[in-house]
């Protein structure tokens, strides 16, 4: 079975990227069949893959139900991790699909044949900080949410809106099975208060669902992106890219080994 | 003369809240009168200024053309600064706002009998991360374009399709005045090569536009919103509030000190 994961929170620059592009990356490092879906017309996880934006090469005709998914997977420089990507043109696809039938399950509808095939043993999809209608399409087709938070006060206002929402997912029946994943705790700085107080609230707001590792802010992650390159490609042994390979190896344990 | 700038970049988490909250802050600390509207259903700038939010408290019906938006001005715990708060429901604004005439027009008509009144040097809009129908209002609404451009590899992706839309903006005769107040760089690392070539890149890319204050990455401005406070107010004397001040003597003077 293909296990379909929505990395989403509507707050910016919480580290959503990131976490999709690494995890994707230690996963398949791990011997997983990977499938990352770029659903932000950021396409920020496309060049963070290194791979080069083009015209026209995004869900947008799959969303409209004019494409199949599979035509637009990439491969990428790394062993079983796919792409699909994003460009800026993607953004358009918002106001197109709000008009059609049944249009937040325009992706999970689209998804089928090559959830059929089960290629891939995950599917990862990056998510735009919005609430809209792409992210909506992500959540309806996903089995479970994986939500980064980071370590600041601005990023703990926003927690219940998300929790609402797959609420509202599940009784509405728009997607019954919606989970939540997980919580990654992104950028932590243990030099500050700050960092620690957050993850205090959030452990008190989400328990259980909260992973034990800690992804810590460091200059490496960053600089990673400008290489088109995963951190355990660009930096193997640095602390980021062991805090990712250690996410993989807990996000694989809590779904017993899966 | 009112003088209304947006504050935006569909980018996440770069710092438009945080510039929105402390240049209105610094501007009014230095004599001038300041609307900070909060045009994110994150209602993050409603709560960095120490305000609780409230249903139904947000430019919402105003944007429906239901209510006048002097009804919503708030006054915070700072001279000469006052606030329309957002709160979690504005996000439903965007679908209906969608379905109704001049629907990009709806800020820019609501704000004339307040800009009659002339009560305000400045009005500051913060805009969600995203390029929907709340910031689409919030650029038609402003004169300029204040964008902040955090000192990362991502965030340059995005910068051609913030110029394109102002120029279609302009051209399309939706604001033929709309112009670029000017880029602001945020978590400035001077530590980090990094941060460096971003300047660098942008600089080339903008030229002139880009303010010489840096503003630096530091923990007590990213702390302040935890206490309700601009970062003058929690922390005068600390690198961030001097870099802020400086923002805003900055901003002033291109403006002949208006
Ligand atoms: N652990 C980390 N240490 C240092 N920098 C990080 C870390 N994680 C992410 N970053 C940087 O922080 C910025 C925000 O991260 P990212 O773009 O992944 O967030 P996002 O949630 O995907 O943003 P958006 O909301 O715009 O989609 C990026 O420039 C990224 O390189
Ligand atoms: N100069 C700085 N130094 C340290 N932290 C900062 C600085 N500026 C902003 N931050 C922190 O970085 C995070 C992102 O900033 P902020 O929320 O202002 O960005 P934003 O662009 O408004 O985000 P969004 O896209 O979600 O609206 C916040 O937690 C904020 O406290
Ligand atoms: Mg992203
Ligand atoms: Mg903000």
């Amino acid at each position: 079975k293909t296990h379909v994961i929505a990395v989403a929170n509507q707050k910016g620059g919480v580290g959503k990227t990131t976490t999709t592009v690494n995890l994707s990356a230690c996963l398949a490092e791990r011997g997983r069949r990977v499938l990352l879906i770029d659903m932000d017309a950021q396409a920020n996880a496309t060049s963070g893959l290194g791979i080069d934006k083009q015209e026209g090469r995004s869900l947008y005709p799959v969303l409209l139900g004019e494409a199949d998914p599979r035509e637009f997977v990439l491969s990428t420089a790394h062993k079983r991790l796919d792409l699909i990507p994003a460009e800026v043109n993607l953004a358009g696809a918002e106001i197109e699909v709000a008009r059609l039938d049944r249009y937040l399950h325009r992706l999970s509808e689209a998804l089928q044949p090559l959830l059929a095939e089960a290629g891939y043993d995950y599917i990862l999809i990056d998510c735009p900080p919005s609430l809209g209608i792409l992210t909506m399409n992500a959540l309806t087709a996903a089995d479970a949410l994986l939500m980064p938070i980071q370590c600041e006060y601005y990023a703990l206002e926003g927690l219940s809106v998300m929790s609402k929402l797959i609420q509202q997912l599940r009784d509405s029946g728009a997607n019954p099975g919606l989970g939540i994943e997980g919580i990654v705790m992104t950028m932590y700085d243990m030099r500050t208060n700050l960092s620690q107080q957050v993850v205090q609230q959030v452990l008190q707001h989400f328990g259980e669902s909260v992973y034990e590792t800690l992804i810590p802010r460091g200059v490496r992650i960053s600089e990673a992106p400008s290489h088109g390159q995963p951190i355990i490609t660009y930096d193997p042994h640095c602390t980021g890219a062991t805090a990712y390979r250690e996410l993989a190896r807990e996000f694989l344990a809590r779904r017993n080994g899966g």
